[in-house]
């Protein structure tokens, strides 16, 4: 079936996006039918992958709130097997909207409507919060993917995350689980970096989950969303890309268990 | 009279939380008498100032829902002459709450109710979104002090965080201006920190906000959090310290004209 994914972490700037960017790439590449939806009201994801703000007409604050189906929504990425619910500037009214109307939390969930049944990965790219959108990849997805910076406030945000995932799992989605804890911009000259990693790897509820791959900083990242390509396709040889591609092959393993 | 500012960016992990701790300690050192509302649920700026959990009973939640008065809220910072209201979890359901009450946008201006006039200063650490947490601390500020990293993303978040501003302005707050666009987070050696830099001070609307001071990149920074301390405190003579005690002068001038 569908693996539906919620790349979620309520801490800012931990890179939420460019791990759901360059996951879903490489997921594309190794031949997996891959579907993203920004959910995110900046947008990032979708100026990420270079789609001009002229096409992002229809995306996910209309399947949530006007009734559009999935098939309206999605656009193709220009990179093979890829596609995207792009986001639209509506969605910054999206959280106050969504907490007036019926099945608030479930809105995402019902609109998918089993279309997403076409492919085989389908990924939230989910704002820095815990409010309703967020509430809504949960509720839709089955699995939790979350990006963690190698910092010291990183780890406190664990706990606060935890508690939203319970909840959902309690109210709404019984099978909620984690993917993994994927530790992100990390800096390996720097002590914090190697300490912060060691506490995370250590702690007795989390450590099994944090991936092996860690992504080092690298400014080829933080320069491929200025030519809206992923880093694995704006440059493929740079630390960063390397360090995402092998990263889904663990992700893929965990998933697929080969 | 009290000068009131929003520190505020939508774009998560820029520096706001890093930006408020340390302007504000720099302004209490400076003999002004500073507090500081955490209107993050989150708590960074709460952690970040070593405010244990278990003195985080009454935030900025109880403020805005609880009828609480700023008396009963505000704590010592242990640095003299900064006080400050902590967040507790209790904010994570806010946006939501507020959403059904009346008069939502300014319950944090109504709950403030002129004892602000004890401070010089008066600074609030906003979320990463444009919800009503956001538009309550533009509602009750008359300034909003913009964190920007000099990544290619920011650049794009500011004309989002313009049409909040904008609203507000209209609807709201007549009288709230930009204090400054500060740039966060730098790495000189980086051509495409550069970039951005040179874009941000040449744009034709936004550059002439754009302080002089730029903060680098300096991990000293990034440690003082785990040690409960403003980094100009835990490390005074580190370069991300000396730029933030620059900026709190370049600050102050364009505040009070000095
Ligand atoms: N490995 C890396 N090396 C260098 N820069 C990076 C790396 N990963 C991400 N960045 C940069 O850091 C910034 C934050 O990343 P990103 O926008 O993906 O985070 P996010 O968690 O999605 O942020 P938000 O909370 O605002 O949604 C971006 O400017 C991005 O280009
Ligand atoms: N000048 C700097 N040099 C190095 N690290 C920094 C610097 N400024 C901030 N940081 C680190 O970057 C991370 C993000 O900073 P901070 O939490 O202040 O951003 P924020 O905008 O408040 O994030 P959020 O959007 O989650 O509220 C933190 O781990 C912080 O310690
Ligand atoms: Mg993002
Ligand atoms: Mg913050």
């Amino acid at each position: 079936g569908t693996h539906i994914h919620a790349i979620a972490n309520q801490k800012g700037g931990v890179a939420k996006t460019t791990t759901a960017v360059n996951l879903a790439t490489a997921l594309a590449a190794a031949g997996r039918r891959t579907l993203m939806v920004d959910l995110d009201p900046q947008g990032n994801a979708s100026t990420g992958l270079g789609i001009a703000p002229e096409r992002r007409r229809t995306g996910a604050w209309d399947l949530m709130l006007a009734g559009a189906s999935l098939g309206d929504a999605v656009i193709p990425t220009g990179l093979s097997g890829f596609d995207l619910v792009p986001s639209t500037p509506r969605l910054f009214g999206a959280e106050l909207e969504l907490a007036d109307v019926p099945r608030r939390e479930t809105r995402l969930h019902d609109a998918l409507g089993g279309a997403q049944k076409h492919y085989d990965y389908v990924l939230f790219d989910c704002p820095p919060s815990l409010g309703l959108l967020t509430v809504n990849a949960f509720t839709a997805a089955q699995r939790v993917l979350v990006p963690l910076q190698a910092e010291f406030l990183a780890l406190e945000g664990l706990v606060l995350l935890r508690q939203t995932v319970e909840a959902v799992r309690t109210a709404l989605n019984p099978s909620l689980s984690y993917a993994g804890i994927l530790l992100t911009m990390s800096d390996r000259r720097n002590r914090l970096s190697a300490e912060v990693e060691a506490d995370v790897r250590g702690h007795t509820e989390f450590g099994r989950l944090v991936y092996d791959t860690v992504i080092p900083r690298n400014v080829r990242v933080s320069e491929a969303p200025s030519h809206g390509k992923p880093v694995i396709v704006y440059d493929m040889k740079a630390s960063g890309s390397q360090a995402y591609i092998r990263f889904a092959g663990e992700f893929l393993r965990r998933e697929e268990g080969v």
